[in-house]
């Protein structure tokens, strides 16, 4: 029977029962695909190995989980900023899947009305190096987005990082993102683009928002996914 | 001459009701939804002469015919799944990522010989 479930295991694509450590929350988006999935029939027109919420084919989606942490001073060095390495083992993709999509999604636990006359800026890297500890990051990473988000912004950020989520599947290659959530006071930013440096600044870094992350991967497993062909 | 075997409508090949329960298989720590699913499976004879809902092959016709000649020698027709669906499955893996995988050819909708 242990023979049978590996071999039945091994053709789901999974080496072994899995063993999560624990139950992680379920995102909604999955579970609307799941029910839609669910609906559909072998007679259904819709292809089921595309996803048409991002629009494109697949017969895997991943919410892969963010295992990177807070940086710590004094590797920031940054006035008013938080910076949080962000890594995403793509690892678990197996190397016969083609990787389709891959989106971040960075999203704010706080209604982001709460920043009063604040902005705050979200700049996101790519790490290209490894960097010893205590030296500063600046020379090893590139800049990916920089966006500023005021009250009544969306409390969500979304970016495509397709193309180098697939150049993380390479061993070795992954060294993750860093993240920096920078505060600004919002006349500042339209007068002259710089952050004000005042005393209140020390108290409104407790302002700074909660961010959570994730990276949505979809893909597809060809010999899991024919491609339909209609009979002549 | 052909050799009749007595066929009663319940032994003739057709699907037959399989519910896999994940938790059957100790796979409930994993597999987030669903909790099991309709499998089902084929069963039963492929008598002669092959009716038509049975949803014979030229390829069953021609073995049915021999085996009538032959029944040692040649075996009756399989009874087979000849059209399934697919089913999709949420679940953790080892990283406790949430995966939601689509799996075809998973639940037996019709059979045939």
């Amino acid at each position: 029977v242990n023979m049978q479930e590996k071999l039945f295991l091994s053709s789901m694509g999974l080496s072994s029962r899995p063993k999560p450590s624990h139950q992680a929350p379920v995102p909604s988006l999955l579970w609307k695909l799941f029910k839609k999935g669910s609906k559909q029939t072998s007679t259904s027109d819709t292809d089921p190995c595309v996803v048409s919420e991002y629009g494109v084919r697949g017969n895997i989606v991943r919410f892969i989980q963010d295992q990177g942490s807070l940086i710590s001073a004094p590797a920031v060095h940054c006035f008013n900023c938080v910076r949080k390495h962000l890594f995403f083992n793509m690892s678990v993709l197996e190397d016969v899947e083609q990787l389709s999509l891959a989106q971040l999604e960075m999203k704010f636990k706080q209604d982001l009305a709460h920043l009063g006359p604040h902005v705050f800026s979200v700049d996101l890297y790519r790490v290209l190096r490894t960097t010893l500890k205590g030296v500063t990051h600046e020379s090893s990473r590139k800049l990916l987005l920089s966006q500023s988000l005021g009250p009544g912004a969306h409390a969500s950020v979304h970016v495509n990082l397709t193309d180098l989520a697939e150049t993380w599947r390479k061993p070795g290659k992954n060294y993750g993102m860093h993240v920096e959530l920078q505060l600004k006071h919002l006349s500042n930013v339209l007068q002259e683009h710089a952050y004000v440096k005042n005393p209140h600044l020390a108290v409104q870094i407790a302002q700074m928002p909660d961010l959570y992350t994730s990276l949505v991967v979809v893909s597809l497993n060809p010999l899991q996914c024919r491609s339909r062909r209609k009979r002549s | 001459a052909a050799y009749y075997l007595p066929v009663t409508p319940s032994n003739v090949c057709k699907p037959r009701r399989l519910y896999i329960d994940f938790k059957d298989v100790g796979w409930q720590d994993w597999i987030i939804a669903p909790q099991g699913y309709l499998a089902n499976y084929c069963h039963g004879e492929c008598p002669f002469p092959l009716s038509e809902s049975l949803n014979g092959t030229n390829h069953a016709i021609l073995q049915t015919l021999v085996h009538s000649f032959d029944p040692k020698g040649t075996p009756q027709p399989c009874c087979v799944p000849i059209k399934l669906s697919p089913i999709s499955m949420l679940y953790y893996d080892n990283n406790d990522n949430v995966v939601l995988r689509h799996y075809e050819d998973m639940v037996v909708d019709e059979c045939g010989c």
